[in-house]
Formats: C-alpha cells, sequence, structure tokens
C-alpha cells in the first residue's frame, strides 16, 4: 500500500518541560497535578505518563514558557502535597509532530522518523502518539534540522518560512 | 468561554501494554525499539516515553492483543540488543479517551476527566495527549465505567451500544 502516510509535519518551539518525578500511582495524583494548572488558567500541552514501577511513576506535562515561573510555583506546593520527590524543567525543547491519517495501521511511520532522527544524532527527549500523530520532543536547537529531515523521509515539499 | 470542550469519549479493548525498562537514552534506540516491530508487520497503537532519569528511560507501547506472543519474541531480542533490563506486558488494560477540538486552550478537560475517574477509584495508568485528545489507559475491568463516568461529566449523551 503506498498510499501518502504522512501529510504533514508541525513543530513549536514555545515548549518548557515540566517533570514530578516518583509520584505515588494512586487515584487522585493526576488530577491533584492538573486541578491547581487549570484552576490558575496554565494552558497544558503534552501530558506523559508511563507505566509504574513499584507503585510510583513520573509525569511530564509541557507549557509556553511565559508561564513557566507560575507554574513551578504550583508544582512545589503539588509536589510536596503528593509527595513527589522533586520537580524538574527544561526550556530548551521543542516539539516536532509528524502528522498522517492513515498512521494507524503503519507502525513503520514511527520507526522510520526516529530513525531519521537518530541519523542526525538526534536524542528522541520524549514520545506521544495519537492515532494520527507522532509528537517528539527534542532539543531545540535541532528543530529545523528535524523538521527538514522529516519532510525529506516522507517525501514532502517544505518551507520552513 | 462555555464552548464544547469535549464532544465524544472514545474506547479500545483490544491493548496490550509492552514495556521496555531501563533503556539507554541516546540516539538510536527508538528506531532499535520500532524498526523489528514495523518489518514483521505489527501495528502499534499508543506509544509514550518520558523524561529520562541518570540517563536511562522506559518506552511502552500498546498493540492488539493477537499480536503479543510474537511481539514479545522480538522484544526480546530488543531488549538484548539495547540493554534493557526487563520487558514487561499487561493485556487487562484498555484505552479511554476524550475528544475535543478546543480542548488546547483547557487544561481544565484533564484535571475534570482524571477527577472524575478518581472518584470512581479508577487508577490511571499512562497519560498521552495530542492537541484535541486525552488518551488515558485503565485497566479493563473499568472501561464500561469510565465511559459512562466521562460521558456525564462532559454533559455527552452515551450509548455504549
Ligand atoms: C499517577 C497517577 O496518574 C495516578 N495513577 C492517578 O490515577 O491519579
Ligand atoms: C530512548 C530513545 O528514545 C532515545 N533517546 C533515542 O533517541 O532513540
Amino acid at each position: 500500500m503506498e498510499a501518502v502516510l504522512v501529510s504533514g509535519i508541525a513543530y513549536d518551539k514555545d515548549q518548557a518541560r515540566v517533570t514530578l518525578r516518583d509520584l505515588p500511582d494512586v487515584p487522585g495524583v493526576a488530577a491533584a497535578v492538573f486541578g491547581p494548572l487549570s484552576e490558575k488558567g496554565v494552558l497544558v500541552d503534552m501530558i506523559v505518563q508511563n507505566t509504574s514501577l513499584d507503585g510510583h511513576t513520573d509525569i511530564t506535562f509541557t507549557i509556553t514558557r511565559k508561564d513557566l515561573p507560575q507554574t513551578l510555583e504550583i508544582m512545589t506546593e503539588v509536589a510536596r502535597k503528593t509527595g513527589a520527590s522533586e520537580v524538574m524543567h527544561d526550556v530548551s525543547v521543542a516539539k516536532v509532530s509528524a502528522i498522517g491519517v492513515g498512521m494507524r495501521n503503519h507502525s513503520g511511520v514511527a520507526a522510520r522518523a526516529f530513525a531519521a532522527l537518530t541519523q542526525e544524532g538526534i536524542n528522541i527527549l520524549m514520545i506521544s502518539t495519537s492515532e494520527i500523530k507522532i509528537t517528539i520532543l527534542i532539543q531545540e536547537k535541532y528543530v529545523e534540522l528535524a523538521v527538514r529531515i522529516l519532510h525529506d523521509t516522507f517525501g514532502l515539499d517544505w518551507d520552513i518560512g
């Protein structure tokens, strides 16, 4: 099936990543993290939580950079209440996404996107997917290169205008 | 802004979760995980990788249950090649998603969805989001309850036909 797998590449440089480490994996913790952010009107973009280990797991989310100072203040309190071991953040990150309606049936898209970034020595910091999109967090300094490489990999015209 | 935040709730019970623990956080590892799956035609649904710690991180992905035996065979070899400490899996999981085009501007949707699941004692096993969707992995036995609760929370009619 030669159908077009990826129809576009998107990116967003205005990203700051915030990670809460070693949260207890019990009901109520995720709500305790995002409730206060929503009350204060902080726009959350990516949210990633992976499988827990020994009853603990990390939650990471991304926000716009202007919201970082307020978010870190809120998270200091949240970490105290939930028992997270630390709050980490990183502003030198950017989000790159490969978008394609037929993607669900082609796990090859992920493999090709990851292999393309690898060939340029671009480390994948975080991954999140939906049925039609693969979103990767990388270091901001690589975003133009990553966008160009992914356009080439999937045969798309590009203009980083 | 009272616009409709969530327009639909989706779910999928045919999910098996596979986690590779303690992968080295260096370029090439994600491609080494998904390359062999794509070569063997295994359909990968969710992919989640969170922030690394001390140079290592976990990668989790979901597949359909029929693909689990073959996937575990492939992952045993991948774990050996990449240096992952173990391969874990769980077939008693299900995916639930809240979908809404306006969601990007309302981190409150995540907080409300998580709080609603919490009130029913449903533990959130994994989280992945896109601009218009929040996807949560839960234990399969709670999927009907979760779908009903989320419909109620966002004021949607529902019919688990
Ligand atoms: C870690 C967090 O997601 C927890 N499992 C919860 O349900 O809130
Ligand atoms: C862990 C894995 O994603 C690694 N960072 C890579 O780029 O392949």
